[in-house]
Parts: C-alpha cells; structure tokens; sequence
C-alpha cells in the first residue's frame, strides 16, 4: 500500500512544475522511509533527483512500490490545486492508479493511470566538487535571466572572492558579481577558480519552483557537470546539468 | 560555436 498525506498541494505543486519541465515521466521508487525518483532528461544532458522524506508529510504509510506517472498529467492536475488544498496521494492497486486527492471544503479525486516503467538505475554521480556556493535562490534565478536577455547560455565563475554569473551574446553582454560577504552569498567555497559554461534553459527550468527564502547549493568545478540542490516543500531536489565545452 | 556535452561521460 501507499498513502501519504501532505500539508500543501500548492507547495508540492511547485515541485511538480519543476521537474515537469526537464522530464517527460516519472517513476517514484516508494518504501517506508519516503519517495525517491531519479532520472535523465531524453537528451541526456540533465539529470534531476528528488527525495521526498517520509518527513515531508503529515501521514505515511508505505510498502515497497513503484510508480510510474506522466508528468504532463500530474501537473495538469496540480495546477488545480487550491491555496488551502491538502494533498493527498494514495496507490490503488486494485485499478492500478494513482489518486491525487485535494481536500479542503470536499474532496477532489483525480486517477492517473500509472505507466509501466521500471525505476531508473540512474543515480547522481559521487563526484567531487573543488567549488561549492550557497546562494539565495531568487538572486540567482533574476541573474539567470538577466543573462537570458543575451545568451542562450551562460558562464558560471566562482574564485576565493566572488561566485559570477557572465553571459556573452554577439553584440551585448551581462556579467552579475556576487561578492563573497554579499547578502546574496550565503557561503562560497573555493578551492579551485573555475569557469564553465552552460545552457540557460536547462538551468532556469531547474530553478523554476524556486521563490525567494529558497537557497541553492551549487556545487561547480572545471569541465564538470554543475549540480544544484534545494529544498521544496521537504522534498530534495538535486539537478546535474552537463557542460558546453567551447 | 561551443559544444553541449551529455552526462553519459560523468558515468562511466
């Protein structure tokens, strides 16, 4: 079985949002200790993670199962869920479907027909990361922007001092410097001075669901994948995104 | 132009 209730469906739906936009499908590997997914975009040039905690929710109960979803759909479906929705998710063997309950004044089932796939054996790689950078989200996704007025990639630079963000187009360019003991920089670490360059779509679909109070991590070195990791509503979402090579 | 790489080659 599998039941699991959380406190906000518009929370969670930030979560959907996110990960909808890189991947097409899911299969949420479920136990006793929470639900955890990984996968790669079709392209494979991101990867994302998620790890929901039973922690995250307010009641679980859960065996081993696991569950495939169209993303297009769930998200669909988490677009209808109201400010004081709570959410529940529940597996229904018997019809082999997922509900997706809002509840508040009444209940609202929606039933997903669940897909057969089969849990990615892909897993974020133990790579050692030289450089690691915690910064308030909502600064990094304005300067992701920024750079997407001129570029359709962009250069991540961290040295002892400063973590910046640089996009070069033909004609203009933008260049934000987040300084080591600016509020922005909630910690930088740097052991090797860095300079990679990446695509700028990938990068802001992975900070869609962020909103200001959220803290990236990220985690960079030279002519290696960036990982970003944040937290939304409990749940860990970790991305790796490979480089541009110039 | 720059090349995008895949992850494939983190993998291995």
């Amino acid at each position: 079985m599998f039941r699991g209730v959380m406190e906000s469906a518009k929370e969670f739906k930030k979560v959907v949002d996110t990960v909808s936009t890189l991947l097409d499908e899911i299969c949420f590997e479920v136990d006793e200790e929470g639900i955890k997914a990984s996968a790669m975009d079709p392209s494979h040039v991101a990867l994302v993670s998620l790890e929901i905690p039973r922690l995250a929710f307010e009641e679980y109960e859960a065996d081993s199962h696991e569950i495939g979803i169209d993303l297009e759909a769930f998200k669909k479906v988490m677009n209808r869920a109201k400010s004081k929705d709570k959410l529940i998710l529940e597996l229904d063997e018997e019809k082999n479907k997922l509900n997706i309950i809002f509840e508040n004044t009444g209940k609202r089932k929606f039933s997903l027909a669940l897909l057969d796939l089969s849990a990615s054996s892909v897993k974020v790689p133990d790579i050692e990361y030289p450089n690691v950078i915690m910064i308030k989200g909502d600064a990094f996704k304005e300067a992701l922007k920024d750079a997407d007025l001129f570029s359709d990639y962009v250069i991540l630079k961290a040295d002892e001092d400063k973590f910046v963000v640089h996009a070069k187009g033909d004609l203009n360019d933008f260049n934000a410097e987040f300084e080591k003991d600016s509020s922005a920089i909630i910690s930088l670490e740097v052991k090797e001075e860095t300079k990679s360059a990446f695509n700028l779509d990938y990068l802001m679909d992975m900070v869609k669901g962020v909103s200001s109070g959220d803290i990236i991590k990220i985690y960079l070195g030279n002519d290696m994948p960036v990982k970003l990791e944040y937290s939304l509503a409990g749940v860990n979402l970790t991305f790796l995104l490979a480089p541009r090579i110039e | 132009k720059g090349k995008q790489l895949t992850l494939d080659a983190f993998f291995k």
